[in-house]
């Protein structure tokens, strides 16, 4: 057993929660918010028998789009990145984060 | 040390807390959302020794109950389910689900 | 890599993703609750390299402090606590309760 902690943008969060469902793929979805850009994203909990981790793996990279985000100047960021944030600023944000962690113990009440 | 992240139904999250706090376990809650029928429920994240996961585990099934759920028609599900969810259909809810981590490090400052 | 969960007082949240973000540590946000206080709290999940755990956990140390805080009595409690919370009581919370845990495999998409 595995435990899948994947934090994905929101745009991409309903299309790959429709995928889990079809595929009988059991998750929880957090609210949560990025540390640099600080909008809203989503963190998938995903556990889930070692043999499909793979296919989970790809479903999320099937599901889950990277996108160019511009970001205005931010003033309260760090002061010594003041220069470089004066302008708008284009920031990759990437698909998915994903985790895979080792489960000791699995337990359904 | 072991983390345990607990999802269980809203319904019985005050009472889970309320044991927990009895037996000086200490935890934090998350507000979630199960994948499949998307109503809320709670995560629980709970850091404790070795020695207390399986009084811990038995706290968590004395607390959390497992309830049948009618869903109606869902057309958002994948359509090849169409058919199977023209009509209402009762879902069983577990009471909780549970996931022991192994814990590396743990700190408190 | 390591998958680290800290749960820090909503005072120190913005404090620590501006150092967080200026080290070049990526994290991610939650919003939680105190299973005791029942005050909202922030948990980071942050995932770094090995080589990095420790300037990391100087810097959740550095940047999250410990308060006294002033609880009024809460009838909602067990009530067997009902003599001890008759009056105000003080109750320390410290400045991060930190989980490092192992990970598996890490995949950015
Ligand atoms: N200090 C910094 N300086 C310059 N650019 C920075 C930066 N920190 C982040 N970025 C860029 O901004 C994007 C959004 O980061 P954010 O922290 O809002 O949102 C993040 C965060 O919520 C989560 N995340 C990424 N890496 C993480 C990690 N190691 N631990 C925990 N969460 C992570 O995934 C979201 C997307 O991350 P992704 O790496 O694809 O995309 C990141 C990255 O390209
Ligand atoms: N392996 C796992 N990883 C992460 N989180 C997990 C998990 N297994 C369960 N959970 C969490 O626990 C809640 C209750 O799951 P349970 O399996 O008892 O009860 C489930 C199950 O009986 C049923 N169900 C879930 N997925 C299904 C599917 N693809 N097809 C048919 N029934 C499904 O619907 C109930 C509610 O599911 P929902 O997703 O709304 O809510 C789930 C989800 O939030
Ligand atoms: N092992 C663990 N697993 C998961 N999360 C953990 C944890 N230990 C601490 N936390 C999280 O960190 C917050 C601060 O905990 P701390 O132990 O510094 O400060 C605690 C502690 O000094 C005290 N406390 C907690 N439970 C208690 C109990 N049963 N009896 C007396 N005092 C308690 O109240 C303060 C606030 O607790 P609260 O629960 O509201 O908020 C907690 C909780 O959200």
């Amino acid at each position: 057993m595995k435990l899948i902690v994947a934090v994905v943008q929101d745009k991409d969060s309903a299309n790959l929660q429709q995928a889990l469902v079809a595929a009988k793929l059991h998750a929880t979805k957090l609210a949560s918010t990025g540390g640099f850009l600080r909008s809203g994203n989503t963190t998938f909990l995903i556990g889930t028998e070692d043999r499909r981790v793979d296919e989970l793996l790809d479903l999320i990279k099937q599901h889950c789009h990277s996108r160019n985000q511009v970001i205005s100047p931010i003033s309260s960021l760090d002061a010594n990145t003041d220069g470089y944030m004066m302008h708008p600023v284009e920031v990759e944000v990437g698909g998915a984060t994903v985790f895979v962690l080792d489960v000791d113990q699995f337990k359904h009440f």
